[in-house]
């Protein structure tokens, strides 16, 4: 299975068109692997990507050298998966037995 | 049924049992119907609600389309049980049964769903592989024939939003077209997504208004009051395009434009904590509170057939 470990899910919310401008064309670069769970939409309207590790410090330079403020959603993709992978196994502990 | 964990998440196995028990436990309501096979054969499995009849007034709610978002496929079992109890207890949706079928696709997209189980959570598309492309799936919500293949969609098959190479390509949508034209009086089409806590109706496609905008933005604005009145879960409402961007090949495009006046998608919880890392806890209080929305808008096409 794909693990995300390193892995962040990073919210901008564009606040003039050149920023929108910019989210829309990271969308373009497939080699950052960007995933886009909310895609760029309009402005004030929240833009939330996930980034692979590799792609992390790019992005946020990429970001900042554009004065583009972004806030950080899901700090660690990869815990929060490993916590619904433990409740799903809890849970399924307690499944009646048929 | 009365035993199911309904606040954990589930493999795709154990929701195909849980609807096998939930048929076996009131024969006399609920049925299992195949509509058909998806990419890699895994059959596409709709529940049905019926108090008798045949081919009467119907309503269809789908969920899992996407298969990471996993809130809606557990809402979906949910709804399931939940409208079994309503008929026992007559209350709520019992009315609607009197004179409506319900339709219920709890997992509408199970190769991608087996996948996210498997190998990777993060998966939305289908399964499908296409000549010519080097990457795997396409977006189920882009690969219907209402604008398909315009402004709103990708024809990069290495997208999320890749369309795919011609409109209903994939099994998992086509089998929902042959089934909504072949029953041909649905009234009502609800297609469940997540994230963002909105509810949406066409188009996506276009800015063209539908003809029956008022109507629709009138019954949305009493569908998120309902569900807001549980818990307090802020909804927007509105067109497609005009609440949050251009998308084409939409399903509920296609439904409207098959005739299918009441066609909404609802964007479940959260608005972006977890987005599609939802905490299982959240899952009953979001079915919960979608369930009074549906509610207005199943008794709305009750009271207003057309």
């Amino acid at each position: 299975a794909e693990t995300f470990v390193g892995q962040q899910v990073l919210r901008v919310v564009p606040t003039s068109h050149e920023e929108l401008q910019e989210l829309q064309e990271l969308q373009g670069m497939e080699h950052l692997q960007l995933d886009f769970w909310l895609a760029p939409r309009g402005l004030g309207d929240p833009v939330d990507i996930r980034v692979p590790f590799p792609s992390l410090q790019p992005l946020k330079a990429h970001l900042e050298a554009r004065g583009v403020s972004y806030s950080i959603m899901i700090d660690d993709v990869q815990a929060l998966l490993d916590e619904e992978q433990r409740e799903m196994l809890r849970s399924s502990r307690r499944l009646p037995l048929s | 049924t009365s035993t199911f964990n309904y606040e954990a998440y589930h493999t795709l196995d154990e929701i195909y049992a849980f609807m096998d028990m939930l048929v076996a436990e009131n024969p006399n309501l609920v049925s299992k119907l195949e509509i058909g096979r998806s990419t890699e054969n895994r059959p596409l499995y709709v529940l049905k609600f019926s108090t008798g009849g045949t081919k009467r007034p119907a309503v269809w709610i789908d969920t899992g389309i996407h298969s990471r978002e996993w809130v809606t496929q557990a809402s979906g079992v949910w709804f399931a049980k939940k409208i079994v109890d309503d008929h026992a207890n007559k209350e709520g949706v019992a009315s609607i049964l009197d004179t409506m079928d319900i339709f219920l696709e709890i997992v509408t997209n199970p190769d991608g769903f087996a996948y996210t189980h498997s190998t990777n959570r993060m998966w939305r598309k289908t399964r499908s592989k296409h000549s010519g492309s080097i990457c795997v799936g396409v977006d189920p919500n882009r690969n219907w024939d209402a604008g398909f293949g315009g402004p709103g969609a990708s024809g990069n098959p290495c997208m999320e939003t890749y369309h795919g190479p011609y409109a209903n390509s994939e099994p998992e949508v086509k089998s929902i077209v042959d089934f909504v034209k072949a029953h041909g009086n649905i009234k009502a089409f609800i297609s469940i997504h997540s994230y963002s806590q909105l509810l949406l109706y066409p188009y996506g496609y276009t800015t063209t208004p539908v003809p029956d905008q008022q109507e629709l933005h009138e019954l949305s604005a009493k569908a998120v009051a309902a569900l807001s009145s549980l818990y307090g879960t802020q909804y927007e409402y509105g067109s497609i395009i005009t609440t949050i961007y251009r998308a084409s090949g939409g399903t509920i495009d296609w439904t409207y434009n098959q005739g299918i006046k009441y066609s909404f998608t609802f964007e479940l919880r959260d608005t972006g904590r977890y987005g599609f890392l939802l905490p299982a806890k959240q899952i009953v209080p979001t079915a919960q509170e979608t369930w009074l929305g549906l509610q207005v808008i199943m008794e709305h096409a009750r009271d207003h057939m057309y």
